[in-house]
């Protein structure tokens, strides 16, 4: 129903704008209705301005410039409606190390609401798991898993038998 | 509602029966390139009703079960469990932990559980309607999509304010 | 031939004339997200004869041309050149060094050099013709379009082996 | 001319079948027309074998494999018709720290044939620049260059004057 989808699309706009000036630290971004008039059809457009720039249409925007905007857009969809759980695969590969670490600070005001369970290959964000596990293929081919005790310098993948059920 | 563990058989690279338990919180998981990480989120998308292959990286349905390795000859059938804890009935059903299973056989026959009770992916798919989890949500953040939200057309972004409403 | 420099000046991010030297061997061009890296990648691309604004994150062509930050007006024009050392006469033209420049102005007038004497753009990319240099080389391999050769369909992973021939 | 595509073909395919096998440490892969009949319109198919695996469409591969499997679609060009530079735009982001090593080996047998300009954000990479350029953006939304000495912990950004001309 229209007033439905008008009150998400308000909320999601007001988490977006806040979220994002967070992310980046300064800047603003906003989300608009391609069609005003007709709101249960029209397309959303994205326009972000990071700190300092232009605003822009976010085609300009950089690979982790891009990256961090649509986190902005998940976390500001998820106040509106967390989902249970969460799943991100290498959502930190294109990030550098500040926004990387600003990411991580933001992910952890999450966590109360939402699980979130996290495919990286980056030492930094192994660091903020509550339980790490490690998937290898000792056998060629085949899948296997084993949990890991997070030293704070090397992940030591623990050989132990996996969690046997 | 948390999700408490995932059980693959057969699932891609997953020969041998594997269980992951999760907890709330943050999971990382780490391993080398091609050992099975992302065929766990695509294990995760099949049994919340995935219907097309190629949204599982594959072009055929069979493509998801194990088709062997130089060692092990090929399975006849893939299974998948994910198991939900659900004391605060956020899932319209009466149980405290809800499992559902996903099967299929090489020869194209297609079977569902819910609670080892036989049921139809229909019954899957109503059953998560109103948690913001499913094959397309917001709260799916695949490997290289990032830029997906951002870079679709307009028309497209539509469907994560919809999901949320 | 090696590639011994390039200039820019008011193109995207790089308001300042900057020039970076290049050496035989591997450059590593490092930096914070959004601080202009791709932008030099796609200035080369420029050079080297792209004709969309897509080629090159825009949706215009004076997308290219810098347009100001909250300190900074915008200006009216861009200007890129490339240098290369031809000692080895591998481009068809009497010169030890090869300098090719490009420029665009807001009016849409393009004008383009080699060493300083004006040009047409034909006349750039017959020269680059049989170097393996040209837009869509397979020698620029762009940010996240590493899995672009092979995900595109049989008939245009040709260009690749036409392009070598 | 059909000879001559037929020629660069069949090298790059001898190639190709070389590195993949190197950079997987094992394996095969191969390329191979769609329809042998008509050389000059057919398609390419891509074939890759990771160690261990199973034969299998590219699809199926991981984001590491994929890319590792472009990478060695590119050596094959190169080693046919080497450009004389090469641009590569966080080409590293997938790969894991063995990948990663196996690339850098790669790689360093191709610089006497050609340049390379890396753009990258992992220190393991920039190891193995011989120069190092870092893009700054002190000024908000204004690129500027810096070089850069890498002291074997951490590169310190030397705030020099950028090489003036
Ligand atoms: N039906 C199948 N049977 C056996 N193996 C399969 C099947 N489908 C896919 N695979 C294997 O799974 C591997 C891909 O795994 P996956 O994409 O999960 O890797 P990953 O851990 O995410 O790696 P990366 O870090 O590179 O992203 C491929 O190497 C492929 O051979
Ligand atoms: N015409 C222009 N005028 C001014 N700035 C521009 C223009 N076009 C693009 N930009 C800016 O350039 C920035 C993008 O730079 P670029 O893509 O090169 O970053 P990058 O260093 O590659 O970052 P990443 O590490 O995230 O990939 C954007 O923030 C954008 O604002
Ligand atoms: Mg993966
Ligand atoms: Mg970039």
């Amino acid at each position: 129903s229209r007033a439905n989808f008008e009150k998400t699309f308000n909320q999601v706009r007001e988490n977006f704008k806040k979220i994002f000036n967070e992310l980046f630290e300064g800047g603003s971004a906003d989300i608009v209705l391609v069609d005003n008039e007709n709101m249960l059809e029209s397309g959303i457009d994205i326009i972000a301005q990071p700190p300092g720039k232009k605003l822009q249409h976010i085609a300009l925007l950089s690979g982790g410039e891009k990256a961090l905007c649509a986190i902005a857009l998940l976390f500001a969809v998820f106040l509106v409606k967390p989902s249970p759980f969460c799943i991100l695969d290498e959502i930190d590969a294109p990030l550098d190390d500040a926004n990387l670490e600003r990411f991580k600070n933001m992910l952890k005001k999450f966590t109360a609401r939402s699980q979130f369970i996290m495919i990286t290959h980056n030492k930094k964000t192994m660091e903020m798991a509550d339980i790490l596990y490690g998937i290898t293929m000792e056998e060629f081919g085949v899948s296997n898993i084993v949990s890991v005790k997070l030293k704070k310098s090397e992940p030591a993948i623990d050989q132990g038998k996996p969690e046997e059920e | 509602m948390f999700f408490k563990r995932i059980e693959l058989f057969g699932f891609k690279s997953f020969v041998n029966r594997v269980t992951i338990k999760f907890q709330p919180g943050i999971t990382a998981v780490i391993g080398p390139n091609g050992c099975g990480k992302t065929n766990i989120v695509d294990a995760v998308k099949w049994v919340l009703g995935a219907q097309s292959a190629k949204q599982l990286r594959g072009s055929r349905m069979e493509d998801i079960i194990f088709n062997g390795t130089s060692d092990r000859k090929a399975l006849g059938l893939a299974e998948v469990s994910l198991t939900f804890d659900n004391s605060q009935q956020m899932l319209p059903i009466d149980f405290q932990e809800v499992t559902v299973t996903r099967r299929l056989f090489r020869s194209g026959e297609s079977e569902y559980f819910i609670n080892k009770a036989a049921c139809r992916l229909k019954d899957i798919t109503e059953m998560f309607m109103d948690t913001g989890l499913g094959v397309d949500a917001y709260s799916l953040m695949e490997q290289n999509k990032i830029d997906f939200i951002l870079n679709s057309k307009p028309e497209e972004r539509r469907a994560i304010f919809e999901e949320a409403a």
